[in-house]
């Protein structure tokens, strides 16, 4: 599986 | 984290202060758009749900969880609290015709097909119109108190902020995020008209009309 992305911003 | 990422924030967060504070003193909620406050809510509630899914610093969920209890304060006050105050004869813009083209544009440009990749898509495309209800009020009534234009103006700064974030971030890390920065782009553009009035009259202590 590819890493999800993380969404760090608000 | 950057400069131009962490003003844009507190920014936000002032925006968000401010309104609640001027509900609060003034014990009325005139002239604040109820639709666009709604909006901003599902706006939170529709982005931060990964907030059971990721942890991704302190930093980052205390601010989510400040502008999910926020948003829905704002709303308790507006539509139980302060209701009498409420102006919604003047709050008109039909709210759907903002919802429906958000929700497919979300369905059909995401980076995922996943349920919550596109509640991420839908609440960033929501975001960047969410305030027109708002500047439909402020252009029905003709005018704004002071308090209202300051507020619009951390509000609009935040995401103007958010594109220095999203170009210093592409030259230091490469990430680039195409749905955000259109849509950023977008939100920005709906204020500049309000920028130009802000500058040219609410700072030299005019009325906005």
């Amino acid at each position: 599986d590819e890493a999800e992305e993380v969404k760090d911003e608000l | 984290m950057n400069i131009f990422r962490l003003i844009g924030d507190l920014s936000h967060l002032f925006a968000i202060l401010i309104l609640l504070l001027k509900i609060w003193k003034t014990r009325s909620c005139a002239g604040i758009s109820g639709r666009s406050q709604i909006l901003f809510a599902l706006v939170f509630a529709t982005r931060y749900l990964d907030l059971f899914t990721h942890f991704i610093s302190l930093y980052n969920t205390l601010m989510k969880i400040f502008y999910l209890c926020s948003s829905f304060g704002t709303i308790y006050l507006m539509y139980v609290k302060f209701k009498a105050t409420y102006d919604r004869n003047h709050d008109t813009f039909r709210v759907e015709f903002l919802l429906i083209p958000v929700a497919i544009l979300s369905l059909i440009f995401n980076h995922e097909f996943d349920v919550l990749e596109i509640l991420w898509t839908f609440s960033i495309y929501l975001e960047s119109v969410a305030i027109l209800p708002q500047l439909f009020m402020v252009s029905k009534t003709g005018e704004a108190e002071s308090i209202t234009s300051h507020y619009l103006f951390a509000l609009g700064a935040y995401r103007g902020l958010y594109i220095l974030n999203w170009i210093y971030r592409y030259y230091t890390e490469g990430f680039f995020d195409l749905i955000a920065v259109i849509a950023g782009i977008v939100q920005t553009v709906l204020y500049c008209d309000f920028f130009y009035l802000y500058i040219t009259k609410v700072l030299k202590g005019k009325r906005l009309t």
